[in-house]
């Protein structure tokens, strides 16, 4: 329900979502695989009573958010020791260390194909799954990917241009070796290997021949029950640019709300016609990143009082796998203010982590919510939802779905 | 830096045009 363009009017009782499924099935182009969140009942994944509480992924959240500015900063950061213990002083092409995103889709590898629900990211390059053999691999939701059962399986030799990329520095027994570490010290090592992937329902046209992948056989962390992940990352090795030649350069996807409908993720760069497009920047230091230009925040129709170089200035990546938003301090409290200035109506609730706007709608059946919207460099606007607005843990914590970067001088 | 993360994300078709450098947003993308 909408009043208007700058309010968003929603009756309480549609604030939690549902505890079911009602799979809706997204429109997109070819070759589009099926998206869902990992946590909602449409996920293949979901253990009842195993989900992570709030707090908790918004604690990983910040625990992502960390690994992206320690990346970010350069290299004047390799002598902080909390640098080092999380593993990014690696070589950046070791595996970009980000930490699993929260959205699934499903994939085929091998010849005859076998299924996995793998997690997908942007903030990332390297796709991996877990193979047998296994030293050390978790519980997963499918059985693991057997290479001796796939008439197209190889390993990637140590001398191999693709190897030779991932900087991993490792050899053995003429097979080459990967390592990613994680943000959030999650980690995967195993054997560089090519097989067939197959890309939608199985069909011999969706396929790509020989795509590059890591067969993990030392896997930890949290990973959940995911049976490996999928990066879409800007890296030679990520399955958007191993694509790229079938498909065509580029990609789109539609993460869904969070439990009555699926998404897409589709290879190629389709557009629906009433997109809005801002410029991708490229930074040589961090070249795996999809960066774009924030330069403005509407609330209720009213741009936030904060200069444009606020947002230009550091820069914005735009990530699969980060929760919530993160701007700078003084964008932060600009909209933190306007946002609070018209939200003075309802009671407020405690901080949930790193949300610190929150109300309690209890025995309200309908609030009011003034809209905000994202303005990009070239004029594209994302006039968020109320689902981009305020993040429900429930009806007595309801917080404003933004987070501050802390002091953006530092 | 800033981070635009997959709340303010969801329900929008995303786009990656690599080829001409540029990202855009749709509207109602999963409908």
């Amino acid at each position: 329900e909408s009043s208007g363009p700058d309010w968003h009017v929603v009756s309480v009782t549609s604030l939690l979502p549902d505890a079911v499924c009602k799979p809706k099935r997204a429109v997109s182009n070819s070759s589009a695989l099926s998206v869902v969140h990992r946590h909602a009942p449409c996920s293949p994944l979901q253990a009842r009573g195993g989900e992570p509480s709030h707090a908790e992924i918004l604690d990983r959240d910040q625990d992502r958010v960390d690994s992206i500015h320690r990346l970010t900063a350069g290299p004047s950061t390799a002598d902080d020791p909390a640098s080092a213990s999380k593993g990014v002083s690696l070589p950046a092409r070791r595996g970009v260390p980000l930490g699993t995103a929260n959205y699934i889709v499903s994939v085929g590898l091998g010849t005859p194909k076998r299924d996995f629900l793998v997690v997908f990211d942007t903030g990332s390059d390297l796709s991996w799954v877990q193979c047998k053999p296994c030293d050390d691999c978790y519980q997963q939701h499918d059985p693991l990917f057997d290479p001796s059962q796939s008439t197209t399986y190889s390993a990637v030799p140590c001398g191999a241009p693709e190897c030779r990329r991932l900087d991993s520095g490792s050899c053995s027994s003429g097979k080459c070796r990967y390592e990613v570490v994680y943000g959030d010290m999650s980690q995967t090592d195993g054997n560089l290997a090519r097989d067939t992937l197959t890309l939608g329902p199985s069909s011999s046209s969706d396929q790509l021949q020989g795509f590059v992948f890591g067969c993990g056989d030392d896997d930890t962390g949290l990973f959940g029950k995911a049976d490996g992940l999928f990066g879409l990352g800007r890296d030679k090795v990520s399955l958007a640019s191993q694509a790229a030649a079938k498909y065509g350069t580029g990609f789109s996807y539609c993460l869904p709300s969070s439990s009555s409908a699926e998404g897409y993720l589709s290879l190629g760069s389709a557009a629906p016609p009433n997109a809005q497009f801002t410029a991708m920047v490229t930074r040589s230091d961090t070249p795996s990143f999809y960066y774009l230009n924030l330069v403005g925040i509407k609330v209720a129709g009213r741009t936030v009082r904060v200069s444009p170089a606020v947002f230009r200035t550091p820069g914005t990546v735009i990530d699969s796998g980060t929760v919530i938003t993160r701007l700078p301090s003084r964008a932060y409290s600009a909209l933190r203010s306007s946002f609070a200035g018209l939200m003075r109506r309802y009671k407020r609730a405690p901080a949930l982590s790193i949300l610190d706007t929150c109300y309690d709608f209890t025995g309200r059946a309908k609030v009011r919510i003034p809209s905000v919207a994202l303005l990009f460099d070239g004029g594209a606007t994302l006039n968020l939802g109320f689902g981009g607005v305020l993040y429900v843990a429930k009806k007595s914590q309801a917080c404003l779905a933004f987070a501050s970067n802390g002091d953006d001088t530092s | 830096i800033g981070i635009l993360g997959n709340m303010q994300q969801k329900t929008f078709a995303v786009v990656y045009d690599v080829a001409n450098q540029k990202i855009g947003f749709g509207a109602k993308g999963c409908s």
